[in-house]
């Protein structure tokens, strides 16, 4: 079991590190193995530095830095062992217009190999779905959910 | 593997019959603010065997079940069905098409079914661990929660890291 | 003091309801005293109740309502004893387009008494700004401020 | 009172003088992630004598000083000064512009200064709190934060609804 930790580990390390540069274009960003005593396993700490910045650990970034970063290393677990099916809620809320756009790319790629459910008031994220579900409330306080295609939304 | 299609009945607002069809590639979901969006994302959750009362923000089982509105009664029942493509054999079964169902009623009791035959909830997270579609995997990301993946404590961002092992 | 906190109480318990029915569009908001003994003093509960729905505690709102909720007890205790400064940031992050209306009709009735400095990535927010400063980070990795028109940010 | 202008130098990732002019009404701060917008919210905090190393994302005195980057050294103080229109007598000084400063170093000395003569913390904490503009006051809403004041235990709402007593 420890034999597969480790290479684990490493691909999701190696990933992470790749998805974050393509995320910040630049930086430097790695997942280090705390030291412990023999009884208990390492835990794992997050090391991210946008680049030309001098900050190392995560409570010195900015909010959409910060959901950069997590996605970076979401993306790059999903990468090493892809699950089917992946759920998002609202992930892109705290990025700006730039970083949506590297958000979706990273995504379009991911999803040749699993399927993405993504909720999301982004316009730019919803441009690049293949299906798109609008939900609403009714006078009855009950969902209802439509089909909506781009030229619905963009006329709302 | 994939996701074909979501039914739902009587599942938090879904009060009537709603059914959603997915693709493969990406399906978004979007709506004004509390329409019901973030209870599709949990009614898949619920019906994949979900049981933490903090993911379905619900306290007991009839939380989740429609409480009515002004103009519509409660219903006793909540029913979500889940259609799973399964032509590249990714859960260990010999159907192509794998149904899975899960009901709910006031009393507490909970029923899961698999291809219209009703299995225990054990039978269900055997199937899907194997099939690394667990509940608690990086696969599910609820609102809000981006910031977690930052602040889980050391031991428990291992915990993400084995699963993918 | 205690005199003073229950008309304190009441003042704000009666604009939270007001705030609350204007952002919803109707409902019920309450803030409830938490029974306590003799000796302690007590807490403050929150009921909210959107229209036409059944919800009564707040860990059932939406995110987007639970937001809503939360800046119409923020907008009550500024209306009950206005603070001259008053600094949001990216408070509506989670809100839809026509939350962001409702949310920025009460802020420029309370900006006649309170001063508000906003962050936000929001175009409506902006375009009600009576002042708007863009904040970009240099190649040398250092804030610069400059000032704003609404058809800089247009032009985007 | 209102806040007239904000000078900040050196703190966080202002390295050089930078100043914002602020009209009444309402001052929209915009821009990309990490360009320095929830800066700003921290340096007038930090002037008005803010402590908490949560509410300013830094654990001890010299995180919040400029520490360089590729091209630039890192600085040895940060200073951010506050000018407020008095005017209406808000404050009790019988000023009708009131300047607060505040200077860091790496040492970890913090000097306080109020209109150009030095002053305690002690001294800013009880002008302010005699004006309303307190530290702790729901005035101030952080990034992320706005769930905080739903998820509050019941006595600690009480403590924001005796602030506004
Ligand atoms: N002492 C310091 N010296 C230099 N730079 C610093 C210092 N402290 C923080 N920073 C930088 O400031 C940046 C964060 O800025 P800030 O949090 O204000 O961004 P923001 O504009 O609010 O972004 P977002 O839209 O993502 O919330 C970080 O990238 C960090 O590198
Ligand atoms: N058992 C139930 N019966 C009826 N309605 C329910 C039940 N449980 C939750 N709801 C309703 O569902 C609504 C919340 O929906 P949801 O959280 O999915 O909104 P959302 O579309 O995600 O909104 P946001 O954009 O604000 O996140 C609440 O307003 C609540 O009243
Ligand atoms: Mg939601
Ligand atoms: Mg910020």
């Amino acid at each position: 079991v420890k034999e597969r930790f480790s290479t684990t580990f490493r691909k999701v390390n190696a990933s992470f590190k790749t998805y974050f540069q393509t995320f910040f274009g630049g930086g430097e960003a790695e997942l280090l193995l705390t030291r412990t005593d023999e009884e208990t396993l390492p835990g794992v700490d997050i090391i991210a530095q946008p680049p030309r910045k001098k900050v190392r650990t995560i409570n010195m970034l900015s909010g959409g830095e910060r959901s950069l970063t997590a996605m970076a290393l979401l993306f790059a677990l999903l990468d090493t062992n892809p699950s089917p099916i992946c759920v998002l809620d609202e992930v892109d809320a705290a990025l700006d217009e730039a970083n949506v756009d590297r958000f979706t790319t990273a995504l379009e790629k991911l999803s040749e190999r699993t399927q993405f459910v993504i909720i999301t008031h982004n316009r730019r994220t919803l441009e690049m779905a293949d299906t798109i579900y609008g939900v609403s409330m009714g006078e009855d306080s009950t969902s209802t959910v439509l089909s909506l295609r781009m030229a619905d939304i963009a006329a709302k | 593997m994939y996701l074909k299609r979501l039914d739902v009945n009587g599942f938090k607002s879904f009060a009537g019959a709603t059914s959603l069809e997915f693709g493969g590639g990406v399906t978004c979901i979007a709506g004004p603010n509390g329409s019901g969006k973030t209870n599709v994302a949990e009614a898949i959750r619920w019906v994949l065997g979900e049981q933490a009362s903090r993911v379905l923000r619900a306290r007991k089982t009839e939380d989740i079940i429609f409480t009515g509105s002004a103009k519509r009664p409660a219903m006793g029942m909540a029913e979500v069905r889940i259609t799973l493509d399964n032509s590249d054999g990714w859960l260990p079964l010999d159907f192509v098409e794998v149904v899975v169902g899960r009901r709910a009623y006031r009393s507490g009791d909970n029923e899961y079914y698999l291809n219209q035959s009703r299995v225990r909830l054990k039978d269900l997270n055997e199937l899907f661990m194997k099939a690394q579609v667990g509940q608690n995997s990086y696969a599910f990301m609820g609102q809000g929660l981006v910031e977690q993946v930052l602040t889980l404590r050391p031991e428990d961002r291992r915990g993400m890291i084995e699963e993918a092992a």
